[in-house]
């Protein structure tokens, strides 16, 4: 059975409201203005460097939507204290790049 | 993909 996206909706929601007011270019954040946001977390810069190696599924530079929301998880993940992950666990990525 | 990842893409390397 398909395994379901460790992202729930309503957080999904959440995270798409704070992409869409980065002004996204053609559905993509570059790292310029996705870092600011992350650095907000006050998150040190090598935890900030796995989270965005960890959602920048396709690496190329750029964070869509999902991407995204897998970003902003991971942060919340170690804002409390969960250790970011040296590899994404499968119910994170998102079904769209599976 | 490697922890340390690749500045190329990376903006926190």
């Amino acid at each position: 059975p398909e395994l379901p996206w460790a992202i729930k909706s309503e957080e999904k929601a959440k995270y798409d409201s704070i992409f869409d007011s980065l002004n996204p270019v053609s559905g993509l954040l570059s790292g310029e203005k996705v870092k600011p946001v992350l650095l907000n977390s006050k998150l040190p810069v090598d935890i900030l460097g796995r989270v965005w190696e960890l959602s920048d599924i396709d690496h190329d530079g750029m964070l869509d939507r999902d991407e995204f929301a897998v970003a902003m998880f991971l942060v919340y993940c170690a804002l409390e204290k969960e250790p970011v992950p040296m590899s994404l666990p499968p119910a994170l990525v998102p079904p769209s790049k599976r | 993909q490697f922890p340390t990842g690749s500045s190329s893409t990376n903006p926190f390397l």
